[in-house]
């Protein structure tokens, strides 16, 4: 189960 | 962090700080629409909802606290400041931009990476950024001959993304598990929206003639 994604990108 | 983001991000905040410098320098916002402006404001207050509850670095917190300002105080001074106002061409800046926003929230609905609030509006603002640029094209190619500075803007945050697209190619081929297709796709069809731009900027840049977009 891949890591939760956060949006690390602006 | 690669390069290309870095160079992506610098190239973003240059086309920020070109547009404060042709606002505050000249005092005049002609040639800019107030439309797209609006649309990017939107774009950064619901990108970063995250601001203040998942902290990434140092550099992305300033990054996103910049964009949000510089996007409001554009927006702002257009509007509001008495001086600047009066150079708007409000008369040229008739996209219907509603358009753009209740069509970039609708497919966030159905394309997401997660049917919640935050991902909803992360979605909403990857697409409204990709057409936002429109009001702003039009009004250029309305308005006929593009002072040095707008056409700068333009140029900058056009090569932004196209930097971003690097990024993703050089993450998708470094990391495991990366996939950012909503951001991705999305990119290529922002950049493109460019693509005539870049041709008459390159043209315009090699023939060192003025900047003209045909109508």
């Amino acid at each position: 189960e891949p890591e939760p994604k956060i949006h690390d990108e602006l | 962090m690669n390069i290309f983001r870095f160079a992506g991000d610098m190239m973003h905040l240059t086309s920020i700080l070109v547009l404060l410098l042709k606002i505050y320098a000249t005092k005049s916002c002609s040639g800019i629409s107030l439309k797209t402006q609006e649309l990017y404001a939107l774009v950064f207050l619901a990108r970063y909802l995250d601001l203040f509850t998942d902290f990434i670095s140092v550099y992305n917190t300033i990054m996103k606290l910049v964009f949000i300002v510089s996007s409001t105080a554009i927006v702002w001074c257009m509007k509001r400041d008495r001086v600047v106002r009066r150079s708007y061409d409000k008369q040229l800046d008739t996209f219907r931009h509603y358009f753009l926003l209740a069509a970039s929230f609708a497919l966030a609905l159905l394309v997401n990476e997660k049917f919640t609030f935050q991902e909803i509006f992360w979605a909403f603002s990857i697409y409204l950024e990709a057409v936002a640029i429109l009001p702003q094209l039009v009004l250029l190619q309305r308005s006929g001959n593009v002072d040095n500075l707008t056409g700068q803007y333009v140029f900058f945050l056009g090569a932004y993304r196209a930097f971003y697209i690097l990024n993703w190619i050089y993450r998708y081929f470094t990391e495991t598990h990366f996939s950012r297709w909503i951001a991705c796709i999305s990119g290529l069809v922002q950049t493109a929206l460019y693509a005539d731009f870049f041709y008459y900027y390159y043209i315009s840049w090699k023939n060192n003639t003025k900047l003209k977009l045909p109508a």
